[in-house]
């Protein structure tokens, strides 16, 4: 019960943006014209600004990992470990809340923006695509704050991260997660959520897929593109 | 090798 308190708090302490929000806003999409600026925005500048993103959002996985009980008794480097391996995939987790199913539109910079919005991406077109899908899948769940809550905790605490230096004390940590995860789960009688969550391994190809589109970018252009980057971005994915 | 990460860690709760 404590355990299950200390996830939700931890989470609601470090929400981006209050669910509410995001709901009372889920028909205010960018106009046409707005649609056309994105779209001539050069691609530098167009992945410069999701990288921006991106890294707000993993600032604040961060702190919910810190707050999460367990998670900074483990050694330095496993906290570092987990973090540069899940927090990506937390982030993914979270746009099912700020991703409206019913026009495939997600929350950027203001408003609801679809796929198209992010054409000058050029050839990582096919990530958004693929992560648009991924965000349809798990908005299908329905899931509720709670729930989100322990999901991201549950991805962050894996301990089969290659290069842990104690996967025991991870996998105890997680153990418990996962007890608080079925408890809350039986009391909401959602028990069936568990099957029918995504495969981890979608996850991870859409991280990986990310990661390859980045390098993608880098061979194509001089080494300074990466300079107007966030350094956090920066550090985790080059 | 990854500071940034080691510096938010340590930042106690901001």
């Amino acid at each position: 019960e404590q355990l299950t308190q200390n996830v939700l708090k931890s989470y609601h302490e470090t929400c981006q943006l209050r669910a509410e929000d995001l709901q009372r806003r889920r028909w205010d999409t960018f106009s046409r014209e707005e649609i056309c600026a994105y779209q001539k925005k050069s691609m530098e500048e167009m992945w410069q600004r999701c990288a921006g993103r991106i890294t707000e959002a993993i600032q604040h996985v961060v702190e919910f990992a810190k707050r999460l009980h367990g998670f900074m008794e483990l050694c330095q480097n496993d906290q570092i470990v987990l973090l540069k391996a899940g927090a990506m995939e937390v982030v993914l987790v979270h746009m099912c809340r700020a991703f409206n199913a019913d026009n495939r539109t997600v929350f950027f910079e203001g408003k609801y923006a679809s796929a198209e919005l992010f054409r000058s991406l050029g050839r990582a077109e096919d990530l958004i695509g693929s992560i648009f899908d991924f965000a349809q899948s798990l908005c299908a769940l329905q899931c509720s704050e709670p729930e989100v809550a322990f999901l991201s905790a549950l991805v962050l605490v894996n301990a089969s991260r290659p290069w842990l230096q104690e996967p025991v004390k991870v996998s105890r940590l997680r153990r418990r997660l996962e007890l608080g995860f079925q408890l809350l789960l039986r009391r909401t009688r959602r028990e069936g959520l568990l099957d029918r969550l995504p495969p981890q391994g979608r996850l991870r190809a859409l991280c990986s897929q990310h990661v390859e589109q980045l390098q993608a970018l880098r061979r194509r252009h001089p080494p300074a593109l990466l300079d107007a980057f966030p350094p956090l971005y920066r550090e985790l994915f080059a | 090798k990854h500071r940034i990460l080691h510096k938010l860690l340590q930042n106690g709760n901001s």
